[in-house]
């Protein structure tokens, strides 16, 4: 019996049904906070977000969901187009109207940045998966959705500057938009546009961007939007954190080294950090799997899985299962979509885990969920990863649950519809 | 194509070296 517990203590998160229940108020972590180049990384919609107040509605979590799937399509629909696939059926995805007001794939984070002289304050979602940064912009000549910041206005910085169509930077727009740039009166224009019909017209130009008081950036490339229209919920415009020349990381690349980190908070009430630059902590204890081959040449992080472990058993999966569909690693969507033979592999090895508690209804695109609400601790297996590089990464309890309510605690993730996809 | 989302990232350090072409994964940053 002592070796079966001391079994389960390994292989199993042992927790209080009422940790899974998220607090509405907000606690921020220190850790990051004081570091060089560190941002304070929140949820858009938790407690500790600015963005939520009543002037912006947030989403419910079935909304967040089928956002997801919105842009879980675009990210299939891009690489397919990228990598030349044939097997892409662009008529099997969803397509989601954007709406004023809500939220584009709304599991994102914002950070707070500053721009222009004298400084403004804007908290922009942050993504991985894109990689123009862009804000809304006074006038507004065609429309801005609601935000809760004062929307720049770049006629009251003495920094700020247009990009002209004959500059060789206006034509780094097509790879970092998918959209050749046009031209109005001389001026550089860009357009960029999501996976939910969520898009952004403006400006290209430059400004000064202020991360942190001693990281300043001069000439930074921006959107200016003048046309906005979409699921951003309030925030003031994106943070494109991609691998192409024109985002964040390529433009502050000289002092950073082309080098950045994040912690995403485990619940909404939590804070987490965006930092740029190598830190003690991003070199020591970090685990390094290499970028995958299937995405060089496109914006995205690919990486190689090798396999799943679920309660300390690895999942009987062919590698195959895999490296036939490859996979992305991306900031800005909230369920990790799996090959459908991976994720029936993960869901019966979870439910096998959790015969003891009752099953109930899935919940949106989450399939295996459960009462937990006649329960005061719970049991969960440990759920851990395998990358290419011998990377082994074992979750955390929050990544591996999404909790609508107690009555209804789901396995956080979902099968793609095809196996290479 | 498979994504690692960001509900699975929650308390890891996610390190992403562009230059060096790799991602790095850690538990202890978080804490």
């Amino acid at each position: 019996p002592r070796e079966l517990e001391s079994e389960h203590l390994t292989h199993m998160h042992t927790l209080d049904v009422s940790s899974l229940i998220p607090s509405t108020t907000c606690s921020p972590s220190t850790k990051g906070s004081n570091k060089r180049a560190s941002l304070t990384v929140v949820d858009k919609h938790g407690p500790c977000s600015q963005l939520n107040h009543d002037k912006v509605k947030a989403p419910t979590m079935t909304e967040i969901l089928e956002q997801d799937q919105s842009r879980v399509n675009s990210i299939h629909a891009r690489l397919s187009k990228k990598l030349g696939l044939n097997g892409f059926h662009a008529s099997k995805a969803t397509t989601i109207p954007a709406k004023s007001g809500s939220t584009i794939g709304s599991g994102n984070y914002v950070v707070t940045i500053g721009l222009g002289t004298p400084k403004r304050d804007l908290t922009l979602m942050f993504d991985t998966g894109s990689d123009l940064t862009w804000t809304q912009c006074k006038p507004c000549l065609k429309s801005c959705y609601q935000q809760k910041e004062p929307t720049f206005d770049p006629s009251k910085s003495s920094t700020y500057s247009n990009i002209s169509c004959s500059s060789s930077v206006c034509s780094k727009l097509s790879s970092a938009t998918g959209n050749s740039p046009r031209c109005s009166s001389s001026t550089c224009v860009y357009a960029i546009q999501y996976g939910d019909q969520s898009f952004s017209v403006g400006f290209f130009s430059k400004e000064k961007l202020t991360l942190t008081s001693k990281d300043v950036f001069n000439n930074f490339l921006f959107g200016c939007g003048e046309n906005n229209q979409g699921l951003f919920s309030g925030a003031a415009g994106l943070l494109g954190l991609g691998r192409d020349p024109l985002s964040l990381i390529q433009q502050t690349g000289t002092k950073y080294n082309r080098v950045f980190s994040y912690c995403l908070p485990s619940t909404s009430s939590a804070t987490g950090h965006l930092t740029f630059g190598k830190t003690a902590s991003s070199s020591g204890a970090i685990k390094f799997t290499p970028l995958s081959k299937l995405t060089e040449g496109t914006s995205f992080y690919g990486l190689d899985i090798l396999g799943i472990t679920v309660g300390g058993k690895k999942l009987s999966i062919a590698t195959s299962v895999f490296s036939n569909a490859g996979a992305v690693i991306d900031s800005g969507t909230v369920i990790t979509r799996l090959p459908p033979d991976a994720y029936s592999a993960l869901k019966a090895a979870f439910k096998v885990a959790m015969k003891s508690y009752p099953l109930t209804s899935g919940y949106s695109l989450l399939d295996t969920c459960y009462d937990l609400s006649k329960y005061k601790t719970v049991s969960i297996p440990k759920i851990s990863f395998s990358f290419s590089g011998n990377v082994n990464v074992d979750l955390d309890v929050s990544g591996i649950i999404l909790v609508p309510k107690i009555s209804q605690v789901c396995l956080a993730f979902a099968g793609n519809s095809e196996d290479d996809s | 194509v498979g994504i690692f989302g960001n509900v699975q990232q929650r308390r890891l350090e996610v390190v992403y070296d562009v230059a060096g072409g790799r991602v790095g994964f850690g538990s202890a940053g978080c804490t």
